[in-house]
């Protein structure tokens, strides 16, 4: 299940947008014990001016970010705009049964989008 | 030449978590013990979220590190016994309690992955009532060889009381630290009462084994300048 992008399209500034990732969808709802699912969502949106550049709590800019926005807004070129990717990310921990029939608890980085940055 | 096929969705996502490939087929049902399940409420960011509300934040937790073992390790598995075969020694030692041969399948543990505990964990029945059995009993640990034979005594180590699973750390005397781990573990138990007494029976043995798989493990990020 993801969020719909506002007008169908990359609509709106860069930002976090709901995705969950259901077990169920690739059949793994049998041996998958916890979680049933997981949000770990995705970033989408227009890194122009001022998106580039993130309100205080928002992640680190990056200068070449800043650079490539202002070169674009000033003469569009084949650059183009920065780009809208996860700038922070968060673990999860699966609960399974492997083909042995151990309970098996694997932990994983950088699995649910917790913020988006321009890049 | 072309590439073999491009793996489907749900194999590539396997792939990236590390699986080598789903279970088939619905797993036998059996179920979770207690100790998985508060290590797997521990660390999920979800569950996390609602203790959060419950209680005030604490420490964030650290990657790569099992905080309720005290141990590194992003890998815990519950392995089942799936010997427990129960044979009695000679004829000569008779009046001796028998002893198992508990097997524990570990082929599901990468090579890359280094051990950080291994902790056996054996449920006994025994009459606690009859008599002599006060002074408790001393658990014996070695190796399995071919057959039933019996290796060189790995540990021993003193059962007060059969009411609770006795647990056994295996690191650092069956196995070394950091070492990779066995396709197989295969162990010969005995349970001796120390003063005369009843023997006791195995009722289940399990293996908590805690890996950290290095690959699966980001560098700590420097502090940005």
């Amino acid at each position: 299940e993801a969020e719909p992008s506002v007008g169908g399209g990359p609509g709106g500034s860069c930002r976090t947008r709901r995705l969950y990732v259901s077990f169920r969808e690739v059949g793994w709802h049998r041996w998958v014990i916890a979680p049933r699912g997981f949000l770990a969502n995705y970033c989408q949106g227009q890194c122009s001016l001022p998106a580039t550049l993130p309100g205080p709590r928002g992640p680190p800019t990056l200068n070449h970010a800043v650079l490539r926005a202002l070169m674009h807004s000033a003469a569009p070129g084949p650059a183009g705009l920065p780009c809208c990717v996860p700038a922070r990310l968060s673990p999860i921990s699966v609960l399974f049964f492997d083909n042995s029939d151990n309970v098996v608890l694997r932990h994983y980085e950088d699995m649910v989008v917790d913020e988006c940055g321009c890049r | 030449a072309r590439a073999p096929g491009a793996p489907g969705p749900a194999a590539a996502l396997l792939q990236a978590l590390g699986l080598r490939d789903a279970p088939q087929g619905a797993p036998k049902p059996r179920p979770v013990p207690p100790m998985m399940w508060r290590l797997f409420r521990r660390r999920d960011p979800q569950e996390a979220r609602v203790r959060q509300r419950q209680t005030p934040p604490g420490a964030p937790l650290r990657p790569c590190y099992v905080e309720e073992l005290g141990v590194a390790g992003n890998i815990v598995r519950h392995v089942l016994d799936r010997g427990a075969h129960t044979w009695t020694p000679e004829p000569s030692a008779t009046g001796q309690c028998p002893q198992w041969t508990a097997i524990f399948d570990l082929s599901a543990v990468e090579p890359a992955e280094l051990m950080s505990r291994v902790r056996l964990e054996l449920r006994f029945v025994a009459e606690e009532r009859a008599p002599g059995t006060a002074g408790g009993w001393e658990l014996s640990v070695a190796r399995a060889t071919q057959g039933v034979g019996v290796g060189p005594v790995l540990l021993r180590q003193a059962v007060v009381s059969l009411r609770m699973p006795v647990r056994v750390e295996l690191l650092g005397t069956a196995y070394a630290h950091n070492t990779s781990v066995p396709r197989s573990l295969q162990l010969v138990l005995a349970l001796s009462p120390l003063a005369t007494g009843t023997c006791a029976c195995l009722a289940e043995a399990s293996l908590l084994l805690v890996t950290l798989d290095p690959r699966l493990c980001h560098p700590l990020a420097r502090p940005r300048r």
